[in-house]
């Protein structure tokens, strides 16, 4: 809440005419890029400490127990059982000049996708990579996804040289569920060892992630979602 | 030398032998003009002591009415693969673009990168990306109200005045927070921007969007410095084209849910699952 609050301040303080057009003066620019920097790494890391704790949750086996609203919820968080893993969500703002560490120097890496928008949308999403390397791209039901590796123009690599790797990683996110997320997992390989025989799971149904009431469901049919 | 396309299975875009958009191919077969270019004004000069000597600045937009073309001719490189087709277009040592065609998508986008702009001549330079197709839009042009309606120009106009302008460029440049668009009654060319931009169609079947600014003097109206940085600026710009009859969904419709995808785009998040086995995180 603290750390909400204070990105609703510098957002508030970045309404201010001058700053939304760019009439403040140069160093008052700055320091509304250090504000808006710092609130956002304050929410990137509570962002972190919630989304954990909802993975928590998700990949507990033990079902929690009920509280007298019948909400299924842990009292105290530290009390619930280990999780089977925990994972870091990390924000790459560097994207937009085709640079980010976890993806260019990670052997393996997850890609979660949040649709903010109230109705499924698909995306194409571009990750930054290390083009001496082929990747596949896999989703929650191991089907492989169609991709491809395309190279970023050196203008634009030139922005960040030390950052940059040079090469994009292309691929189709579907049906992102309104209010929700998808995730993709991200392996880089030698070229050989592509193309090894795996066990798909096909028959495992489409599992809807919303972040509204943190519910994973698979037992029965789901209908898709209305748009 | 050899003209090139790119395109998925809604239209395709094609590019003549100097490396410039030239034309859209929709899927009925029909092809239309449509070229895109980058020019810059240079920004007025004056010593701001009254209005006809005001500099181009921060707050004002006021070009010397001089336009110049940065290149006649582009440097090109075409990558073709099965998600998505890119022609990688450089214009000149600080302009350079990227036209991308996803395989799903009915739209091309144009991802721009102008900077540092250099002014080692001593001329403030405003930059813009022009497109230009046949469409006779007869003086009128439509800009959105904020992301919400989409509100008529007439070039040269105003609702409730007689209109005399002293300053034809400028004062037909309007806000542009998400699209700007022309038609004819049969075709509809939409234009929509990533960030707030001033925008304009100075000439029938015209749009232009300015992209990037570096002016060498202060316009006097408070701020007190010159707009005087060498930041690269990397953007993007999403076209869309198509017949107004019978278009389904309608272009208001594609316009419209671009603009929110746009606009609410998916949020990335990354995180390092080295230790993990695929079988375990799935």
């Amino acid at each position: 809440r603290v750390h909400l609050d204070y990105l609703s301040e510098v957002m508030g303080v970045l309404q201010h005419h001058d700053a939304i057009t760019g009439t403040s003066k140069e160093h008052v620019t700055q320091d509304y890029t250090v504000q808006i920097y710092s609130a956002l790494k304050a929410c990137s890391y509570s962002a972190k400490i919630v989304l954990n704790q909802l993975t928590r949750r998700q990949t507990n086996t033990d079902k929690p127990p009920e509280n007298e609203h019948g909400s299924a919820r842990y009292k105290d968080e530290a009390t619930s059982p280990e999780p089977l893993f925990t994972f870091d969500f990390d924000s790459c703002l560097l994207l937009n000049v085709s640079a980010c560490e976890i993806s260019e120097t990670r052997d393996k890496f997850m890609v979660t996708v949040y649709n903010a928008l109230a109705h499924s949308v698909f995306h194409y999403i571009r990750v930054p990579v290390d083009g001496s390397f082929e990747y596949e791209v896999t989703d929650y039901r191991s089907v492989p996804i169609p991709h491809q590796i395309i190279s970023v123009p050196p203008q634009v690599t030139a922005l960040h040289p030390d950052k940059a790797a040079g090469f994009e990683l292309v691929f189709l996110a579907t049906e992102l569920p309104p209010i929700g997320y998808k995730s993709f997992f991200i392996v880089r390989k030698p070229a050989r060892m592509l193309n090894t025989p795996r066990v798909l799971f096909r028959d495992i149904p489409e599992v809807v992630l919303v972040a509204n009431n943190a519910q994973m469901s698979s037992d029965q049919p789901q209908k898709p979602p209305r748009n | 030398s050899n003209v090139v396309s790119i395109g998925n299975k809604y239209f395709s875009v094609g590019f003549d032998s100097k490396g410039f958009l030239s034309s859209i191919s929709l899927e009925d077969g029909s092809e239309h003009k449509l070229s895109q270019n980058f020019f810059y004004y240079e920004g007025a000069v004056g010593d701001n002591r009254v209005f006809k000597n005001r500099s181009s600045g921060a707050y004002i937009f006021r070009p010397n009415s001089t336009e110049r073309w940065v290149t006649d001719h582009v440097n090109v490189k075409v990558i073709k693969g099965p998600v998505v087709e890119e022609v990688h277009q450089t214009f000149n040592d600080w302009i350079s673009q990227v036209v991308r065609i996803y395989r799903d998508y009915n739209y091309v986008e144009f991802e721009w990168l102008v900077g540092s702009i250099p002014v080692d001549d001593g001329v403030g330079k405003e930059v813009v990306s022009r497109f230009v197709s046949d469409i006779q839009s007869s003086n009128v042009f439509y800009t959105d109200s904020n992301g919400r309606e989409m509100i008529k120009r007439v070039r040269d106009h105003r609702e409730t005045w007689n209109l005399q302008l002293q300053e034809e460029i400028a004062g037909n440049y309007y806000p542009v927070t998400t699209n700007i668009a022309i038609e004819d009654g049969q075709r509809r060319l939409a234009i929509m921007n990533d960030r707030a931009q001033g925008g304009s169609s100075l000439q029938d079947g015209a749009l232009e969007l300015m992209v990037q600014r570096r002016l060498l003097h202060d316009d006097a109206f408070g701020v007190a410095e010159a707009l005087n940085q060498s930041y690269p600026v990397r953007g993007k710009h999403f076209l869309i084209f198509g017949k107004l009859d019978g278009s389904v969904p309608s272009m208001a419709a594609r316009e419209r849910f671009l603009q929110a995808e746009k606009l609410l785009s998916p949020w990335l998040f990354f995180s390092d699952v080295t230790s993990f086995e695929y079988e375990d995180w799935r």
